[in-house]
C-alpha cells in the first residue's frame, strides 16, 4: 500500500492549507483512498476503479493517460500550481458532507479531472495522527535514502581518487618506460657503434699493410 | 678461462648482447634487464 | 529558526502516539519552545536558556553536554526507544495544563533531563496545519537533497568510467609504446650486427691477403 501526503490550496478557501492523502494499491489505476483534512476536521472518501474509467472514458482519455494525469495532480509535490486547482464546498447542516474536486489548467482553460464526496470523519483523531505519522514515515524513508546515497558518493568519490592515482602512475611509468629504454638502447647501441669503429680501423690498418707487403 | 673471457669479450659487449648474431625481442629484453643489475 | 517533528509515545500512555515540534534558534542551548499533539489537541510550552542551564547546574553536568543529550532527545529520529522516556500527566479541569518530563535511561536507572509545564492551546487547527506543513517541508528539503546526491552519484559515476577509460588505454599505449620501441631497436641493432659481421669478414679476407701479400 501506497501513500502520499501533499498540500492543496482550495480556490474557494485560498487562505487556508489543507492536507489530502491519497492512499493506493500499486496502480493508481485501481482506485484510491482520499482523506482530507485541515488540522482538525477531516474527511474521507474513495474514488473506484470504475469511476476512474468512467472519467477517462467521459473525457474521451485513453486510460493510462487519464491516471498519469492524476499520478501528477496527487503524487507530485511541487507542481507549479497554476496547472491544477483544487476545490471543495462544503454541504449538509456542519460541512458533513464535503464536495472535493480537481482540474487542470490549459491556458485560459480548465477542465474538470474528476471530483467525489467526501464524508466528515466524527473523531478524525486517529486520522489526522496517521497522517502525520505518514509524513514522519517518509522522512526516515528519505533520510535513509540520503545516508545510502551519501555513502555511495563517497565509495565514488575514494574509487575516482584511487583510479586518477592509478592514471597518474600509469602516466608516469610510461614516460619512464620510454626513458629508461631509450637510455639502455642508446648505451647496447653505441657499443656496437665502438665495435664498427674499431673494425673500420683494424679493415683499414690491414688493407694499408696488405698494400705494402704487395708493394 | 682466460680464453673463454677473451672469447666472451669478442662476441658480447659488456651488457651481454652478441656483437654479430641478431637480436629479438626476449633476448633484448632479457639484456635490457640485466643492465638494471649493472646500474 | 530550526524546526523538528518527531514520534513520542509516554510512558503513561504507550499506545498514543504524540507528535513533539521543537522550534529554536541556532542553538538548541539559547532555550527552545515545545509544541506536542496527539492530532487533535495540542499543548506548547518553553524552555528558556536559564532553564537550560539550571537543569545542567542542577544535574552537576557541563552544559555543553547537557545541551547534547537535549539534542539527542528532541532532534534524533530512530534512537532507540530504550534510552529516552517521555512522559505526561495532564493538570487541570479538562487537560488545560500537562507535565511533560523527558529523561535518559542508564541500565536499570534513569534520570530525568528535565521537564515542563505546557498549556493547551484553544484552537489548535492552525499549529496542527504548521507542524503538518513542517513535515512536508522536511520533505521536500530531503527530496531536493537526494535529487541533489543523486545527480553527484551520475556525475561521478560518469567521471569514475571516464577515468577508467582513460587508465585502460594509459596501460594499453604503454604496452604498444614498449613494443613499438623493441621492434624499432631490433632493426637498428640487427643493422649494425649486420655491419659487424661483413666488417669482420672484410677483415678477416684483408688480413688473409696481407698474411699471403708478406709470404
Amino acid at each position: 500500500m501506497e501513500k502520499k501526503v501533499r498540500r492543496i490550496y482550495p480556490l474557494s478557501e485560498p487562505g487556508t492549507t489543507y492536507f489530502l492523502q491519497i492512499v493506493w494499491e500499486k496502480d493508481l489505476g485501481t482506485g484510491f483512498d482520499v482523506i482530507l483534512t485541515d488540522g482538525q476536521s477531516a474527511w474521507s472518501g474513495r474514488v473506484p476503479k470504475e469511476e476512474i474509467s468512467r472519467e477517462a472514458a467521459d473525457m474521451e482519455m485513453e486510460q493510462k493517460k487519464y491516471v498519469e494525469e492524476l499520478r501528477k495532480v496527487f503524487l507530485t509535490e511541487g507542481i507549479p500550481s497554476n496547472i491544477y486547482n483544487f476545490d471543495i464546498s462544503k454541504e449538509g447542516t456542519n460541512g458533513d458532507c464535503l464536495h472535493f474536486s480537481y482540474e487542470k489548467k490549459l491556458r485560459d482553460l480548465s477542465f474538470r479531472l474528476g471530483s467525489l464526496k467526501l464524508q466528515r470523519i466524527p473523531s478524525p483523531t486517529e486520522v489526522i495522527s496517521k497522517l502525520i505519522s505518514c509524513c514522519l514515515d517518509f522522512i526516515v524513508g528519505l533520510h535513509a535514502k540520503n545516508e545510502h546515497l551519501q555513502r555511495e558518493n563517497e565509495i565514488l568519490l575514494n574509487d575516482l581518487n584511487e583510479v586518477q592515482d592509478q592514471l597518474q602512475k600509469c602516466v608516469e611509468a610510461k614516460e619512464e618506460l620510454e626513458t629508461e629504454l631509450y637510455k639502455k638502447f642508446i648505451l647496447v647501441l653505441n657499443e656496437k657503434k665502438a665495435k664498427i669503429r674499431n673494425l673500420q680501423k683494424c679493415l683499414k690498418e690491414a688493407e694499408e699493410t696488405a698494400v705494402k707487403a704487395t708493394q | 678461462s682466460p680464453e673463454t673471457k677473451q672469447h666472451f669479450a669478442r662476441e658480447y659487449d659488456c651488457y651481454g648482447d652478441s656483437y654479430t648474431a641478431d637480436v629479438g625481442v626476449a633476448q633484448l629484453k632479457e639484456v635490457f634487464s640485466r643492465m638494471n643489475d649493472l646500474e
